[in-house]
C-alpha cells in the first residue's frame, strides 16, 4: 500500500542544515499496524507527515496505493488524505472555538453527509473513547488526555484507510491508554484498517506487529512484535 | 510550605457542573519531591494551576510560606509566581514566533538582568536538556520531544524555589526522560527546589519521594517511594 525509497527532507542549507530524515526505505502493507520509536528528534513526526501527505519529501519516492505522491500538487494531496487518511497529531491541533463534537465532525463534512448523520457517527466516535459526557466541552476546558482522545475520535470518525497516530496515548494515565489501543487494534483486526503510530512506549508499540526504530533520521532496526 | 485544605475547584452550575477537584487537603513541604498520579481528568493539572496561582480554588484555603493565597489578588499572585514558581504546561505554551533561546530567557527578563547574562543563563538551561544546538529554532523548527524540553529549560532557568511540572515527560523517550529526571532529581537534592511533577509513568513517579494519586477530583491515596 505504502512505498518510501530513498526518502529525505532536510531544512535549512550549509552550515545550517537538518537533515530530518537522511534516506528512509520503508514498506506498509494493507492491514499492516507499524509502531515508530526512536529518540526525541530522529524523525518520526516527520516521518509520519510525509506519510500523511502534510508534508513534501526533499528527495526520493512516495508511492500510496500505486500513485506517485510526489508527482501529486497541494489540492491532489489533499485529496488523497481527505479519502484515505485519518491522523492524530502530536500536539492535538483541535480547533479552539468549537466543541468536541463539533471538533470530530470535522472530517464528515466533506463527506457530503447530513448533519444529523454526522452527529451521529460524532457521538459514537467520542464514545468509543469514553468521553461523550463531554460533547459539548471546547478543549480548553477538557483535561490533556480528554483532548488526545478527541483528536482520536476525529482521526477514526471518517473510517479511513489508514490511521497515522504520533503519540496518540502519551497524555493518557496506562489504564486508558490500554483502552484507546484495543480500540485501536480492533479497527486493524476487524477492519483491516493499516495504522502507523508512533510512541515512545513499548507497552503501547506492543499493540503492533512490528516496530522500526528511527534514529538521526535513518531507520537503524526493524523488530516483529513478540505477543499478539 | 504549601497547605492546601478542603480545596475545590467547580466549573459550570447545575446539571452541568463539573467538579474538577472535589475536597482536596494537601501538604507539601520545602524540599519535597512530589509526584501526581491518576486517571485522565481526574484533577491533576487543575490541583497543579491551583498551586502555581494560575487559577483560583471555588472553596477552600491554600496557603503559601504562610501567605493565604486566595486572599491575595491577581497582580500579588502574578508576583508570587513570578517570584517563587516555575511552571512546565501540559501543552508547553512556548511563544510560537520566538527562538527556542528567548523563549528561555523571558522569565530573567522580569529579574532585571542584563541581556547578556540572560542569554548565557538561557543557554546553559538549553544545554541541561540537550537542546544547545537548537537555541535558534522556533517551536514550530522543533520536534514535540524539544519542544518539551525548551519548556523544561523555560521553568528552570531562574531558578525557582518551586518547580511544578505538568507531564514534563509526556513526549520524550525513554532515555532523554530518565536524563531529564536525572537533571530534576539533582535540583532538589543538591539545591533543595521543591517539586511538583504529574506524571502518568511510574518510572517517572519513582524519582519522587511519594506519589499522591488523584480519583474524580479528590485524593485516593498516598504512597511512599521504594527505590531511593
Ligand atoms: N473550563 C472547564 N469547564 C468545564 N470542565 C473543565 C474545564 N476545565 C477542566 N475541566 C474538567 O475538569 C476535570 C479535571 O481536569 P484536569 O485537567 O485537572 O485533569 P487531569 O487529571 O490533568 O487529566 P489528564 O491526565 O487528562 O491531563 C476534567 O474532567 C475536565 O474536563
Ligand atoms: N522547520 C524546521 N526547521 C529545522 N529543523 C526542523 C524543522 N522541523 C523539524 N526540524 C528538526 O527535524 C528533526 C526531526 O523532527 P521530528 O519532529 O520528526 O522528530 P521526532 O522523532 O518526532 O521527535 P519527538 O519524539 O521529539 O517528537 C528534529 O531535530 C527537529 O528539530
Ligand atoms: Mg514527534
Ligand atoms: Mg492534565
Amino acid at each position: 500500500l505504502v512505498s518510501l525509497k530513498g526518502i529525505t527532507r532536510v531544512y535549512g542549507e550549509g552550515a545550517a542544515e537538518v537533515r530530518a530524515l537522511d534516506g528512509i526505505d520503508l514498506e506498509v502493507r494493507q492491514g499492516d499496524f507499524v509502531a515508530f520509536m526512536g529518540p526525541s528528534g530522529s524523525g518520526k513526526s516527520t516521518c509520519l507527515n510525509v506519510l500523511g501527505c502534510l508534508d513534501v519529501p526533499t528527495t526520493g519516492s512516495y508511492a500510496f496505493a500505486g500513485v506517485e505522491v510526489t508527482d501529486l500538487d497541494q489540492v491532489q494531496r489533499a485529496l488523497l488524505r481527505r479519502h484515505y487518511l485519518g491522523f492524530v497529531f502530536q500536539g492535538f491541533n483541535l480547533l479552539a472555538r468549537t466543541s468536541a463534537v463539533e471538533n470530530v465532525e470535522l472530517p464528515l463534512v466533506y463527506r457530503g453527509m447530513s448533519s444529523r448523520e454526522r452527529r451521529i457517527r460524532a457521538l459514537e466516535a467520542l464514545d468509543e473513547v469514553g468521553l461523550l459526557e463531554w460533547q459539548s466541552h471546547k478543549p480548553n476546558e477538557l483535561s490533556g488526555g480528554q483532548q488526545q482522545r478527541v483528536a482520536i475520535a476525529r482521526a477514526l470518525v471518517s473510517g479511513p484507510q489508514v490511521l497515522l497516530a504520533d503519540e496518540p496515548t502519551g497524555n493518557l494515565d496506562s489504564e486508558r491508554g490500554r483502552d484507546i489501543m484495543r480500540v485501536v487494534q480492533k479497527l486493524n483486526r476487524d477492519r483491516g484498517i493499516t495504522i502507523v503510530m508512533v510512541t515512545h512506549e513499548e507497552e503501547i508499540a506492543a499493540y503492533a506487529d512490528r516496530t522500526v526504530h528511527f534514529l538521526d533520521g535513518r531507520i537503524a532496526r526493524s523488530e516483529v512484535s513478540k505477543a499478539q
